[in-house]
């Protein structure tokens, strides 16, 4: 038996719709620690991979590992009816062909059941290796998606180069080019909300070049955290991390443009 | 020209 329950079902209703876009279906792997989903676009140049940890749910029992093959836009139909306040719930048995969905308003005057079909889905996952990055910057979210919004409408590609000082975001298409730079914020400065702040580790400055079509889509998760994390290296994918404060966490990697 | 690297690239399945 599977069971979980989260207060805010929204932030699940989020999680899904930040995935849905770029994946059709997925394995829910659940377990006793929590639940993790690795997907692919059908390109194989982006991946997401979702980690839930038990501990950002109310209730949360997993007898079994249990895996549970859910095709996104049926269940996105179906969180369509939740409402914003409402309590979630997730049931599955263990060798069940179908899952429950329970939302409950905040007072419980109102509950609504839903069962989900599940899927067999055939999916190996892909092994990310622990990657030491030369440069990671912490950035707020909105800032990152009004980047990548604005900069789409001119270009496909965006650079990214980072240096100790700012992270840059250029680009070039048929109009022109352009391109915005984010200084690091000052470390003295104490006043202020941290996740309005840019913070830059760097080891060795990076430039990479990244399809802006996929960024676009990472953004989607911008609703779920104030702040995003961009991990750098040289020819390598970059990964962009949302962080739920102790639900978990999104990543997205994406693979780079490569000159030749 | 850049070209589009895919993921299998860089990672390989489990």
């Amino acid at each position: 038996m599977f069971e979980c329950a989260l207060i805010q079902g929204e932030l699940f209703r989020k999680l899904i719709a930040s995935v849905q876009d770029l994946v059709q279906d997925g394995n829910f792997m659940c377990d006793a620690n929590g639940i993790s989903l690795q997907g692919m676009d059908s390109s194989h140049v982006a991946l997401v991979a979702l980690a839930l940890k038990k501990e950002g749910f109310v209730e949360y029992r997993c007898d079994r590992d249990v895996t549970l093959g859910i095709n996104f836009a049926n269940l996105a139909k179906m969180l369509k009816c939740m409402g914003a306040k409402d309590r979630l719930s997730i049931r599955a048995q263990d060798e069940g062909d179908s899952a429950s969905f329970v939302f409950e308003s905040e007072d419980s005057s109102r509950v609504s059941n839903f069962e989900l079909k599940l899927m067999q889905i055939d999916q190996e996952q892909l092994g990310v290796p622990e990657t030491q990055y030369k440069a990671v910057i912490r950035m707020p979210s909105s800032e990152f998606q009004r980047i990548c919004k604005d900069l789409s409408a001119i270009g496909d590609t965006v650079s990214i180069s980072v240096t100790k000082e700012a992270v840059k975001f250029s680009v070039g298409g048929d109009i022109g080019s352009g391109d915005m730079s984010l200084r690091q914020s000052e470390s003295g400065d104490v006043d202020g909300d941290d996740s309005e702040k840019v913070m830059i580790e760097l080891e060795e400055p990076v430039q990479q070049n990244f399809a802006l079509r996929y960024l676009n889509n990472f953004t989607k998760a911008t609703a779920l955290s104030k702040t995003v994390t961009l991990s750098l290296g040289t020819d390598m994918p970059l990964v962009t991390e949302y962080k739920m404060d102790n639900l978990g966490s999104i990543r997205y990697y994406l693979a780079p443009k490569i000159d030749e | 020209v850049d070209v589009q690297c895919d993921l299998f690239f860089f990672y390989n399945f489990r």
